[in-house]
């Protein structure tokens, strides 16, 4: 049964949030940084459609039934994207 | 189905198992493995042949970390397996994380269910959004014995390699859903305020406050419970809650379940004859409990801890026409008792049925 959360670091949930996009929805790594500035932050839209496979509240943002889901042992095979 | 729809192009595939975890015996493991193949081959023409010395078309190794296959494994937890699609060369090869703690039970992570889940993804399928379905991504633990492959697995499979030479084709359970018309509950219990709703290996949890109902494997909570839980009931006063399967029953002190059980039900009065409990609920005013069984009904006294006299009783002598009972609970004075897809509420005070409604109703369809 969930318990009060303890308040955690937001720089530690973003990162979990962007591994985890990354691993199973292909989520791109942000390796130039200064072209993000002129791009949409793809993030919101890749958490929406893992809230949308997982039957969760789809926000785009990491609500704490998304961080539970993502924080579950799981198999390591993406669940949108063909693995090669 | 993968992206492509890869898939064998025989149905008798081999494979081989590379090596072997410490945490189990080499027998466990090849009784894990054969038990996951035989997931897949009850349901399809595909079949499973054990080769040792050469390329198998499904190689199973246990690896750590950076394997060489561009897809390392985290240490313990996190990534538990992963498997590719149907191909030559590595294409099939299952690779289980070794630096997990695998066992042959629920003590830690089940191998036989991983490796099922994996060989899905050996046969060409992806993961499954049904969250019963053995194809779901995370990880939840059915006890090996109770298991039965979902029937969304089946459908998938079967799309893919059609349907087993068996005579009668099997058939799976599927995930309740809260808004079915057609649901129908094995056991339903107040806890704290709550509502849980059982149904097979789920929990249906519904907080008055959340309009959603949370669907949940009952062994998420309670590892150690069996699925298909047939009656249950919560005594407020002492808050616990009592769960009963044949001839067994356990008790939850709070939210976990107290040392020593199960019991036998012998010990709360029952005679030998009675083999299980249909339903039951305990009136907080009265500190009596009602147990249904069949047609008749018994009542314990839980101050006395004994069963009262003059029971069983005949169900429809008191309760009026609502025939056997799949489940029941008390909630704001009232009881609720249930029979398939409909509902009945009974008031006590008036001793008759006030309103019939569709089981479902608790959930906000």
């Amino acid at each position: 049964f969930p318990v009060a959360p303890e308040a955690e670091d937001e720089g530690k949930t973003i990162a979990l949030v962007e591994t985890y996009l990354q691993n199973f929805y292909n989520l791109q790594k942000d390796d130039q940084p200064h072209v993000r500035l002129k791009s949409v932050n793809p993030l919101p839209e890749k958490l929406k459609e893992m809230q949308a496979f997982f039957g969760l509240k789809v926000t785009g943002k990491p609500d704490l039934d998304t961080l539970e889901i993502m924080k579950k042992p799981r198999c390591g095979v993406p669940d949108i994207r063909r693995y090669v | 189905f993968t992206e492509g729809n890869p898939k064998w192009k025989r149905n008798n595939l081999t494979y081989r198992i590379l090596n072997y975890t410490p945490l189990m015996g080499q027998a466990d493991v090849d009784e894990a493995i054969q038990k996951a193949l035989s997931v897949w081959s009850n349901v399809t023409p595909l079949t499973f042949e054990k080769i040792e010395d050469k390329e198998a078309d499904i190689m199973i190794s246990f690896v750590v970390r950076d394997h060489k296959d561009n897809s390392p494994f985290d240490g313990p937890n996190g990534l538990l397996a992963h498997a590719f699609q149907p191909g030559e060369a590595i294409g099939g090869d299952v690779h289980l994380d070794n630096e997990e703690y695998w066992t042959k039970d629920g003590r830690g992570y089940n191998l036989f269910i991983v490796i099922a889940h994996e060989l899905g993804h050996s046969l060409g399928l992806s993961h499954s959004t049904d969250p019963g379905a053995l194809m779901y991504p995370t990880y939840a633990y059915t006890d090996p014995k109770e298991f039965h492959l979902p029937q969304d697995d089946i459908d998938g499979i079967q799309a893919i390699y059609g349907q087993s030479n068996a005579p009668v084709q099997p058939t799976g359970p599927t995930t309740p859903q809260a808004c079915d018309p057609n649901l129908t509950f094995d056991a339903i219990t107040t806890l704290r305020g709550e509502m849980m709703f059982f149904k097979g290996r789920y929990i249906l949890r519904k907080h008055p406050q959340r309009t959603e109902a949370e669907l949940n494997f009952i062994s998420l909570f309670w590892p150690k419970l069996p699925s298909a839980i047939q009656a249950a009931y919560e005594n407020i006063e002492k808050d616990e809650v009592l769960l009963f399967k044949e001839d067994k029953y356990w008790v939850l002190r709070g939210y976990d379940i107290a040392p020593g059980y199960p019991r036998s039900i012998y010990r709360l009065g029952f005679p030998k004859t009675i083999k299980r409990v249909n339903a039951a609920y305990s009136d907080e005013t009265t500190g009596k409990t009602y147990f249904f069984i069949a047609d008749r009904y018994w009542r314990y006294d839980e101050n006395k801890r004994s069963m009262d006299h003059g029971y069983p009783r005949k169900i429809v002598s008191d309760f009026g026409k609502i025939g056997r009972v799949d489940a029941a609970f008390q909630k704001d004075g009232y009881v609720y008792f249930f029979h398939g897809t409909t509902q009945f509420q009974f008031d006590p005070r008036v001793k008759r049925i006030v309103r019939k409604m569709k089981s479902n109703s608790w959930f906000d369809c």
